[in-house]
């Protein structure tokens, strides 16, 4: 799911 | 957004503008190691390309152009600004960080989440943001004289990387266990080589 990798950190 | 990773974000950012507030009011970079801020620059450039594609959050999208510009600002300082860049100890900073991107590259081709521009460049900028500060902690042990910004600067930049741990160990707990191993293994890195900075820094 797109979900799980999204770089959601800096 | 959990409160460790929102203090790590904070103590980051504070680092920098520790940095800049050192070089802008004693218009000196003595101590400062000009490789490892072109590094971290490289870094976020490297990480921060989705900055213009996918947009999570407006604190992610301006924490994102707060710190390249900040690098960038840092960066160049230190090479073209007529008083500081005399006071750069270029003979000092003599790392050879070349060598750390050509690494951080390698590895990034072997591992990384998927063999895309993206990812190989995302895993690049993890691996090289671990070992950027090297440069930094060879000028500062060989100095000896670690004056206190720069010493509360490399401070905040372990405080960041450690907040940022506790940060992974939170989600893994609460958000179910999305395999993060390429950030949780560089991170450790990035931390534990800090460790033997703090043991000076504290003992000094």
């Amino acid at each position: 799911a797109p979900a799980d990798n999204v770089k959601d950190e800096l | 957004m959990n409160a460790f990773r929102f203090l790590g974000d904070m103590t980051h950012l504070f680092s920098v503008l520790v940095l800049l507030l050192k070089i802008y009011a004693t218009k000196s970079c003595s101590g400062v190691s000009r490789k490892t801020q072109e590094l971290y620059m490289v870094v976020f450039l490297a990480r921060y390309m989705d900055l213009f594609t996918d947009y999570i959050s407006l604190y992610n999208s301006v924490m994102k152009v707060v710190f390249i510009t900040s690098s960038a600002a840092i960066v160049w300082c230190m090479r073209r600004h007529p008083q500081v860049r005399r006071t750069y100890d270029k003979e000092q900073d003599t790392f050879r960080h070349v060598v750390l991107v050509a690494a951080a590259f390698v590895l990034a081709l072997i591992f990384n989440e998927r063999f895309t521009f993206r990812e190989i460049c995302w895993a690049f900028s993890i691996y090289l943001e671990a070992v950027a500060i090297l440069p930094q902690l060879v000028l500062l042990q060989r100095g000896r004289n670690v004056d206190n910004l720069t010493g509360q600067y490399v401070f905040f930049l372990g405080a960041y990387r450690a907040f940022y741990i506790l940060n992974w160990i939170y989600r893994y707990f609460t958000e179910g266990h999305h395999s993060r191993w390429i950030s949780w293994l560089s991170g450790l890195v990035q931390t534990g080589l800090y460790a033997d900075f703090f043991y000076y820094y504290f003992l000094r």
